[in-house]
């Protein structure tokens, strides 16, 4: 049995809405930890990995690790039909095929449930240990979002250069080339409008701005955005979720030979 | 030439 009820149920919708264009089907891992998810894209090119902890919930029954096979836009489709103020509690019972997401308005006088079909799924899981990262950039998550669209208007793909200058992104294309460079810059009003670099090494690396800028879908999730890279790993672009946990989004790097 | 690398070039498959 299976029983998860989230209070602020738009954190779900925003989730699903920041990742079901990377990926199609994943499998969701409950366990006492948390409902969490890793799935890559059909390229295996980028990773989600998500987490919602248990201690976020309002209650959270799970007797039993379940791991729950779900397409991500039929879930997406069943969660758009929540109101942004609605508190969502997924249901399973044990070896049923199915998952039902209930849907309460804050005053309680509508009360809907949805039942989604769930489905086989054979992934393919990654161990990521922990790493030490050369730089980590800590950064408004609406600017990182604005840089990737912008520069995806000009080329493929960016070079994400850390030095104690600040951080640069750069592009090229058929039209020309444009650089942005966000220098470190935390004498600002609110925290989160701050950003913040914290380098060991000098890092650069090139990625595809199509994985990017799927990754700026979570930006409703976080006002910030974090971005850890080193020489020899795929960046991670990270957005917590707010006292429950974070998506992270890995990216391997593009390389000249 | 660029080539992009993939994800099991740097983790393991569990």
């Amino acid at each position: 049995m299976l029983e998860l009820r989230l209070v602020q149920g738009s954190l779900l919708k925003k989730v699903l809405e920041s990742i079901k264009e990377l990926v199609n089907d994943a499998n969701f891992d409950c366990s006492s930890t948390g409902f969490s998810l890793q799935a890559m894209d059909s390229s295996h090119v980028a990773l989600v990995a998500l987490l919602l902890r248990s201690e976020g919930f309002e209650h959270y029954r799970c007797d039993r690790n379940l791991s729950m096979g779900m397409n991500l836009n039929n879930m997406a489709k069943m969660l758009k039909c929540a109101g942004n103020d609605d508190i969502i509690t997924i249901k399973a019972d044990d070896g049923s095929d199915t998952v039902t997401f209930m849907f309460e308005s804050p005053t309680q006088d509508k009360i809907s449930d949805f039942e989604m079909k769930l489905m086989d799924i054979d992934s393919e899981h990654l161990g990521i240990p922990e790493a030490e990262y050369d730089a980590i950039v800590r950064m408004p998550s609406a600017e990182f979002a604005r840089i990737c669209k912008d520069l995806s208007s000009i080329g493929d793909t960016v070079v994400i250069s850390v030095t104690k200058e600040g951080v640069k992104f750069s592009t090229k294309g058929d039209i020309g080339a444009a650089n942005i460079v966000c220098r470190q810059n935390t004498t600002v009003d609110k925290p989160d409008d701050a950003t913040v670099i914290e380098m060991k090494e000098p890092v650069s690396l090139q990625f595809a701005l199509r994985y990017t800028n799927f990754f700026t879908k979570a930006t409703p999730l976080s006002s910030t955005v974090t971005i850890s890279l080193s020489n020899e790993l795929p960046v991670v672009v990270e957005y917590k979720i707010a006292e429950m946990g974070y998506v992270r989004f890995y990216l391997a790097p593009k390389i000249e030979e | 030439q660029i080539f992009q690398k993939i994800l099991v070039d740097y983790f393991d498959s569990k």
